[in-house]
């Protein structure tokens, strides 16, 4: 048996510092592209209205709509794409 | 699809746009030629027309650049956002940003495009064989003097086709020293420099100076990146410095270590540990003409599409064989309206009726058929930079002279630089049809030749005016050119009394006190002239260079027969 390889991750210098969980990724994308009224999130207000966000980010890209932040949803925030948001803001 | 809020448009159907800079990971032509593509898109299916300009506001500004580029939306370095753009409007609205951080190419890995060397500007062929071991990039392998090459096809050993690679030691681009490679060391700021360097710069472009001293001199050039440059990172365009020691371990090829995301890097110089110079490795890199016709989408007022196959679909996917969406044609088409007819081209003057049966008793039987011209009064609105295609370009008394339909233009040779005319062809040699294919000037002799044909003649004829007589029309095969020759397309003076005659893919030389074609003519035009389109319709000689036009572009070549600039008519010749 081989044992698994312990990863020792560095911080690169001039790298843009992309180590984020999938909860601030997606708060990050949700954001970015116009999903989130970024005025009014906070706390509860925050889950339910991400929940709408996700179900909304969702039907955009063409996935399952399920307000969860699920595998599917993560890759395809993780993506390349184009900067413009989907949402006009 | 979608519009933006408001169904921003462009109030004009004729959009302009300017390249304001460009990236170092490919050559300027195919950057040039992907946007163009990429425009082209749209104007294929919408009544658009797009125009390139070469300095001022255009309507479409496009730049690269990287993290903090001058907008509000930052770019993110390498991979997740790629480019973006803004809907039409007046200042920064309807520009198109790309991101530097990403590797550029044509989708596929590097799109290496080689200069000099005998294949005519041809792409790499990755991989290539050469002396037994196979090539995956360029090579300085088998030369001393350390230029990277590769081969064009599959295997160097058997077919020998090779060119070389962009390199800081072949060319530069941008700047101010017109592409001259650059001279190393060099002095900046009192400091010598041994390489390509970002110092001096905010915007992590890598520079040389093109003298020993860029402080006295104040040359200097972006350097190309070699397609082993490594993207990103803290070392953007230096090459993986193999084997690099990382953490301790000696490392020989690209790595993810040390990485979170997967992503390969390696070092730029033998020690991470002590140097701390990286950068991401090479990879298939992203479709700049994709990316392109998405954006443009953007900066003509489309909003992003919810449909996976869409154009507009906001996330990338790389298509071999592109082809718009019916979504987005619907999307274009709701802002512009439909295209309908073919491009717009400027207005037909009236064409010369022609006899194509010559009459026996009025005409010479190895002479062409009778031709008559009708003439129609000048417009003084006939504008040439609004035409797109000559007939022909030639140079007469050290003039550069555009024919078309009918009528020329001028331009003097001298410091103003103003294209006069139109003036029509008929008042100056009456003898000649209204379309020119060819002409050429013999100085000496003070004889002009003028060719003209085309398919509904059965052949080709000339004229040859002495100050105002004339003679003709009278066959090709007079020359020696075979009959099956329907054009002349241009016509190069070659020293004492030789003149090349182009037609289709071939060439011929004529001796023009003998009369004759030379033995062992036609030639390929291809293999004498490498890079330069087969099928140009305009080849003539002008200041040093010989210009080779297809459509509304110019391939310039020098005397060493290289070519040397890809520009537009428009504006490089006729100061549009």
């Amino acid at each position: 048996w081989s044992l698994p390889l312990k990863s020792v991750f560095v911080t690169f210098p001039g790298d843009i510092i992309k180590n984020m969980t999938d909860t601030e990724l997606a708060e990050g994308y949700l954001k970015k592209f116009g999903y989130i009224d970024t005025l009014h999130r906070s706390g509860f207000q925050s889950m339910v209205s991400n929940s709408k966000a996700l179900k909304r980010m969702q039907r955009q890209m063409g996935l399952e709509e399920t307000g969860e932040l699920d595998k599917s949803t993560l890759d395809a925030m993780k993506r390349p794409r184009c900067g413009v948001p989907d949402v006009a803001n | 699809y979608q519009t933006f809020d408001g169904d921003l448009k462009w109030d004009h159907r004729d959009v302009t746009y300017r390249i304001l800079s460009y990236t170092p990971d490919m050559e300027i032509s195919l950057i040039d030629e992907a946007f163009a593509r990429a425009f082209k898109v749209w104007s294929d299916v919408a009544p658009l027309t797009f125009t390139r300009l070469f300095d001022g506001t255009a309507d479409i500004m496009i730049s690269f650049g990287r993290n903090n580029h001058g907008d509000p939306y930052p770019f993110d370095g390498k991979d997740g956002l790629l480019a973006h753009a803004y809907p039409p409007g007046e200042g920064l609205q309807g520009d198109a940003h790309f991101d530097e951080d990403e590797y550029w190419t044509l989708g596929t890995g590097p799109a290496v495009k080689t200069r000099y060397g005998n294949a005519d500007g041809a792409m790499c062929h990755f991989p290539f064989t050469f002396e037994g071991k196979s090539y995956s990039s360029c090579t300085t392998e088998g030369r001393s003097d350390n230029l990277p090459w590769c081969a064009t096809t599959a295997d160097y050993s058997k077919d020998k086709k090779f060119g070389f690679c962009p390199s800081e030691l072949l060319y530069t681009f941008g700047g101010n020293a017109n592409g001259a490679e650059c001279v190393f060391p060099f002095v900046f700021l009192g400091e010598e420099y041994d390489s390509c360097t970002t110092e001096g710069r905010s915007d992590g472009y890598r520079w040389c100076a093109t003298t020993n001293n860029f402080d006295t001199d104040k040359k200097y050039g972006f350097c190309p990146s070699r397609d082993t440059a490594v993207i990103g990172g803290n070392s953007e365009g230096e090459p993986c410095h193999f084997p690099f020691v990382f953490l301790g371990k000696k490392y020989d090829s690209c790595t993810s270590e040390g990485r979170g995301d997967g992503k390969l890097w390696c070092s730029t110089t033998d020690s991470y540990d002590d140097d701390k110079k990286w950068g991401f490795c090479p990879d298939q890199g992203y479709s700049l003409f994709l990316v392109a016709a998405h954006e443009f989408g953007h900066a003509l007022g489309l909003d992003h599409s919810n449909i996976r196959d869409a154009l507009m679909y906001p996330m990338y996917s790389y298509v071999e064989d592109f082809s718009l969406h019916e979504d987005d044609i619907e999307g274009i088409q709701y802002l512009y309206g439909r295209k309908t007819g073919p491009d717009p081209t400027p207005p037909q003057p009236n064409t010369p009726t022609t006899t194509p049966y010559p009459d026996p008793d009025e005409t010479d039987a190895t002479d062409g058929p009778t031709t008559t011209t009708t003439t129609r009064p000048v417009d003084p609105t006939k504008d040439a930079c609004k035409l797109t295609k000559f007939d022909t370009i030639t140079v007469i008394e050290g003039e550069l002279h555009f024919f078309k339909d009918g009528y020329f233009w001028k331009m003097s040779n001298g410091g103003d630089e103003k294209v006069k005319g139109p003036f029509p062809v008929s008042e100056k040699w009456p003898a000649l049809p209204a379309v020119i294919d060819s002409a050429f000037e013999n100085i000496l002799a003070r004889k002009l030749y003028f060719f003209s044909g085309n398919k509904t003649l059965y052949w080709t004829q000339f004229w040859v005016y002495t100050e105002q007589s004339v003679l003709g029309p009278r066959s090709i095969e007079k020359l020696g050119l075979p009959n099956s020759v329907q054009k002349v397309e241009g016509a190069l003076q070659r020293g004492k009394g030789k003149v090349l005659l182009f037609s289709g893919e071939n060439y011929w030389r004529l001796d023009e006190k003998a009369q004759k074609i030379d033995k062992g003519y036609p030639k390929y035009t291809d293999l004498a002239f490498g890079g330069v389109p087969n099928d140009a319709h305009d080849v003539f000689q002008y200041k040093d260079h010989t210009y080779f036009c297809r459509d509304r572009f110019y391939w310039r070549m020098n005397s060493r027969r290289q070519v040397d600039r890809v520009g537009y008519v428009k504006y490089d010749l006729l100061k549009c």
